[in-house]
This record gives C-alpha cells, sequence and structure tokens, in this order.
C-alpha cells in the first residue's frame, strides 16, 4: 500500500501557528524585565520536526512590534497599542523553539533583538516627527531628572525612585523638545521624609512592591517649559520569580 | 524500443489545463501583516 502522503507543512497563517506564535509571545513578555510589551506582528516563518507520537518541536521565527505599555504594567497585551509608525516604532525580531508534546506547549528556548525603525523611513513620512533619541544623552538624562524631581516635590504620594528609561525622543524643529519616558517604583519614604534625607530611601521589598511609569515632556527652546505625569500601578503579585531589576539598567534585547 | 520522450514535450502532455481564473494558493508563509511592516 502506497506510504500515507506526508502532512501539508504548516502555514504561517494556520490556526495552530498563531497558537504557538501567542504562546511564545506571552513567554517572551512574561520573562523580559526591560522596555516595553511587543505584539505579535507577522508570523515570517514555521518549521515543525516531528520528534514522535504527539511530540513535536517547533520553531518559529517571529516579526514584533513595541507596544505602549511598560514590561512592568499589569495591562493585558490584547489592551495594549501598538506604538505607531509616526511615532518611531521599534520591531523585535525573534526565534522561538516550542515543545508541543500530547497538545502541550512548552518554549525551548528564545532569541530576540529589537530595533527601531530608521529616521528616514519615519521622516519620510512624517518630516517633523521627534525621533528616538540615545538613552543616555545629556539632554534626555536631564529631562528625567527634572521630571522626576517635580514630581517628587509636587506629590504627597511616597518618593519615587527612577527603575529605567524606557524611551526618548528629540525634536529640534520647529521648537526643541525632549520627550521620555521611565519607569519608576515607590519607595519607604513619603515625598517630605525624602527631602530630609533621599538617600535613606529604599525600595520596597518585591512583596510590597509599587511600580509606575512615567511621561514627560520638556520645551527647551523657544522657551522653558515642562510637564510630567506618574501613574502608579499599585502592588502586583509578581506572575513568576524573575531576576530582580537592576537599579538603572536600560537593556533593550531579550534572550 | 521505448523512446524517450523530449522533457519539454513531456512536460507539455503532462501539464494539467488549470480552470480559467484559477489563483494559486498563497504561499504558506511569511504569515500576515496584523500592523503594519517596518
Amino acid at each position: 500500500a502506497p506510504a500515507a502522503p506526508p502532512p501539508a507543512p504548516l502555514g504561517c497563517d494556520d490556526p495552530e501557528s498563531e497558537a504557538a506564535a501567542e504562546f511564545a509571545v506571552n513567554y517572551i513578555n512574561g520573562h523580559s524585565r526591560h522596555g516595553y510589551k511587543f505584539a505579535l506582528n507577522r508570523i515570517d516563518n514555521i518549521r515543525v520536526v516531528p520528534q514522535g507520537l504527539n511530540d513535536d518541536i517547533m520553531y518559529l521565527e517571529l516579526d514584533l512590534l513595541e507596544t505602549t505599555c511598560h514590561i512592568l504594567s499589569p495591562t493585558p497585551l490584547e489592551n495594549c497599542t501598538v506604538r505607531s509608525f509616526t511615532q518611531h516604532a521599534v520591531e523585535g525580531d525573534c526565534d522561538v523553539k516550542l515543545q508541543k508534546l500530547n497538545g502541550k506547549l512548552s518554549v525551548l528556548a528564545s532569541k530576540c533583538h529589537s530595533h527601531a525603525d530608521s529616521s528616514e523611513d519615519v521622516l519620510r513620512v512624517c518630516p517633523d516627527c521627534p525621533l528616538l533619541a540615545s538613552l543616555n544623552n545629556t539632554e534626555v538624562l536631564a529631562t528625567v531628572s527634572a521630571a522626576l524631581n517635580d514630581h517628587n516635590s509636587r506629590t504627597a504620594d511616597p518618593y519615587l525612585r527612577l527603575l529605567e528609561i524606557g524611551r526618548a525622543r528629540m525634536q529640534y524643529h520647529p521648537v526643541h523638545s525632549v520627550s521620555v519616558e521611565f519607569a519608576v517604583a515607590a519607595t519607604n519614604c513619603s515625598a517630605a521624609e525624602a527631602k530630609e534625607n533621599a538617600g535613606a530611601c529604599q525600595l520596597l521589598p518585591e512583596d510590597q512592591s509599587n511600580f509606575g511609569f512615567c511621561t514627560a515632556s520638556r520645551l527647551i527652546h523657544p522657551s522653558e517649559d515642562l510637564s510630567v505625569n506618574c501613574q502608579l500601578y499599585g502592588h502586583q503579585v509578581p506572575p513568576h520569580q524573575l531576576p530582580p531589576l537592576p537599579e538603572h539598567s536600560t537593556g533593550q534585547d531579550t534572550s | 524500443p521505448v523512446a524517450k520522450r523530449a522533457v519539454a514535450e513531456a512536460a507539455q502532455h503532462d501539464k494539467v489545463p488549470r480552470p480559467v481564473g484559477f489563483v494559486p494558493p498563497p504561499p504558506p508563509c511569511p504569515g500576515k501583516i496584523r500592523h503594519f511592516d517596518i
């Protein structure tokens, strides 16, 4: 009897591929501690290598796009807006190896690299759009520092410390401005106590942690102006034990 | 004696005539773009 024809290769838009991709994206977001949540934009390729009965290894090549939700935000991914092209989008390229054993998926390995869209592409569509700036640019650092000090000086909430700068954009025309986004965490000080001795203010322990996110815009020319908006998420139980956040890390790659 | 037909001729005869309006299925990968391509 002729051998059974080999199963047709999985298509990238097949339900089984999409389920595997969704599982992989949730894993990537769940195991990252820096930057923003990423959403699936395209399944570039999928390869299935049968290992035995109901046992397959799946190799996925995924094209992701950065969302506006910081990785510490409790907002569900489906409610996170994908950063638009004119906001200077950031793409993530991920290779993920999964195992599907008796219908249950697990991630064996993942490697991602993120990179911003080219400035030329953005300016071609939007000549006056602000462009991403380096996170250690002096004007960026000065804006983050001024914004955090401004918030801490005005609030009755706990004194906030910087966790990491998420992104920064600069514009030179028609005005010179800097806009920044950064992650913060509540400390064990009130703002008033911090005025006495900010150095003594420590981040709250993991079981009481309270993370938040700030956005700020600073007009530098033709006049100085600063607007700051910080939101604390409230205490969240971490989904699983993750490595502690370094004090001022701004790592961009997950691997 | 069995004469081997020229490949082109054989291919010509073996080519299955496609119905009018036949649209080949899209390649299995890459998949659809959900937001935009950069």
